[in-house]
């Protein structure tokens, strides 16, 4: 399963978190406006943090990220 | 399976609980306003807290935590 | 699969019970008002039960808890 | 798989039967009024038995026990 | 997958039929008006058999058992 | 899966028939009006034949059975 | 998976057809007017062929066999 | 999964292709008007030729064959 | 998972191809207006090609095929 | 899993792109208008680019490639 | 599970990022405006990122990229 981001503003930073016993930031996405991520989680990523304006659309429909 | 959360107040608190014979926190993350975490189920992590006001998407729907 | 339990007052208890040939409680969660809890079922937790006011979220939909 | 029993008055008692050649009653939990249990079949668990005023939340639906 | 029963009266009876070559009543389970009995197929459980006045809740639905 | 019958009249026959090369009946259930069968498809059973006045549930919705 | 046949009238004959390289008939059963018979796909049975007035439930809805 | 074919005509036939590298007729089954043939993909067919007029329900729905 | 074509002219080909490292024509079916070809992926075929006018049913529903 | 690919116009051109590490083109297949390709993602094939005015379907509907 | 990406505008980009420890990208595609790329996850491919004018269709719908 896969998640799509898409930024609404220059510099919308997308942290990918370890999995495992520690949860650490492994990867920052940094995106500019109008593009867009699809990311899955995978056997290194079990948690997603998304930073700045931006859709995020999973299972669970469509959430605006930022202020 | 993942659940989503929104925070939408600063200093959402996102609690990991561990798998197994013992439940304890095994790690914590700080949200501001505005800010998403994506997180799945895992192998250390079976149940999780928020606390702060927030929205949880879940497979059952939105619900708000918060005051 | 996971439920999701929503405080509605302080004190909410969320108990698990042992999976296996014992059925004991093996943790109990508080919440405070407006906290959430998202669970999983496990090896260790084949039965939760609720106590106190909160909304219970499953495949059942919602049903409240409480007096 | 699960089901979610709400209890309408103390009292009500959630009988689990052994799963396997015998059947028998290896746990008897009693709910108050407005406690909530969410039990899943197990190993152990093949069958549950439900007395007293209570909603049985399951895949076919709500079914209110009791007289 | 489990089907749920409610008897509609006293001395509703739910036959456990045995899975293998024959097929022979391994229990029996007396039902009270209003008790509810929620239970599985299993390796010794492969047919059900229920008489007097009930609710049958299956996959098929609501099907009320008795004259 | 499995496929429920409740007897319309007395003497509805339910025929087991074997699973393999052979087709024989390896068990015959007589049911009284009002009685419910719910039946599965195992090891030894692989098709199931149904004389006599009688609602047959399955994936395939409700048929009636008998003249 | 399995198919519901309801027969409307008298002489109503399923043949099981042999799975494997050849095609044989290895099974025919008779049905009365207002008999049914449930039957899996198996192991020995990889088609079935329906000669005579009946009702035909599969996944692909309710067809009518016959003149 | 199998499709159903009913014949409209006499002399519908049904011809088995090969599973493999090469792609030949197996065997071809004749239905005489009325007559329905429902029929798996097997290890040794893994395609299927309708000549005549016939009705063939599938997973796509009932698609009419013939002239 | 498999696809069904029916020929709406005569002279219509279904072209099998290579599953592998190569991508060539295994097979060519003709049919004659009005016949039907259900044909399924396999472990020898990853791609079908159709030429000349005909229906062409699969999971993303009926497209015609020809000029 | 497979898409369905009609060509609008001649010349249509279908590029399978290699799976692995490196990503090449394995393969063109070129049709002519009114011709439909249906080609599944396989162990060599893990992208698919369509180049002139086409028809593309896949889960995600029918949409056009094309000027 | 795959994507579909349909270019609207010449010099759309679509990055392939490393499945694994490392998030670097191992592989870029042009698409001229009107071609369309459907693309997998794979071993080596847990991300895509997109830049340019273009129709994203996913699980989540359709979501426009550019500015
Ligand atoms: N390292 C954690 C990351 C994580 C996943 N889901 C979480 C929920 C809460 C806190 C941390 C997490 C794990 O794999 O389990
Ligand atoms: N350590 C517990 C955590 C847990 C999961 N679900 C629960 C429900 C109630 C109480 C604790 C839990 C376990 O893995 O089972
Ligand atoms: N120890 C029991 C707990 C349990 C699960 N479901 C139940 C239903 C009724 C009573 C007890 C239970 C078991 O694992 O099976
Ligand atoms: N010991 C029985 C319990 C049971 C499950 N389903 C039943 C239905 C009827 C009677 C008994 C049962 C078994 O595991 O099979
Ligand atoms: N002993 C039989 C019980 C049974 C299951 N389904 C049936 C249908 C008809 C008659 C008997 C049965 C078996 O396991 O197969
Ligand atoms: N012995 C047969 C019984 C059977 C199942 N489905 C059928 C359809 C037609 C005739 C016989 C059958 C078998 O296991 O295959
Ligand atoms: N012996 C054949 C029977 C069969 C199944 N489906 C068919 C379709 C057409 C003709 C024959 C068949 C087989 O197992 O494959
Ligand atoms: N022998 C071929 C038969 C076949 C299946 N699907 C096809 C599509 C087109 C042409 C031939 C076929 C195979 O097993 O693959
Ligand atoms: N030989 C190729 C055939 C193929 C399947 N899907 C494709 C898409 C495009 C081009 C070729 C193909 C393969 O098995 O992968
Ligand atoms: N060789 C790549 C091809 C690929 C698949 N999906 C992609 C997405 C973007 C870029 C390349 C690709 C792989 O198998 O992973
Ligand atoms: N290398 C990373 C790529 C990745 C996938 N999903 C992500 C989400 C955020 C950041 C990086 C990623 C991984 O396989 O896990």
């Amino acid at each position: 399963s896969y998640i799509l981001i898409k930024a609404l503003e220059d510099g919308v930073t997308i942290f990918g978190l370890t999995r495992g016993v520690d949860t650490k930031f492994h990867h920052s996405e940094k995106l500019d406006k109008g593009e867009i991520m699809v990311a899955q989680f995978t056997e290194h990523t079990s948690a997603v943090k998304i930073r700045g304006k931006a859709e995020v659309h999973s299972h669970h429909g469509c959430v605006k990220a930022g202020l």
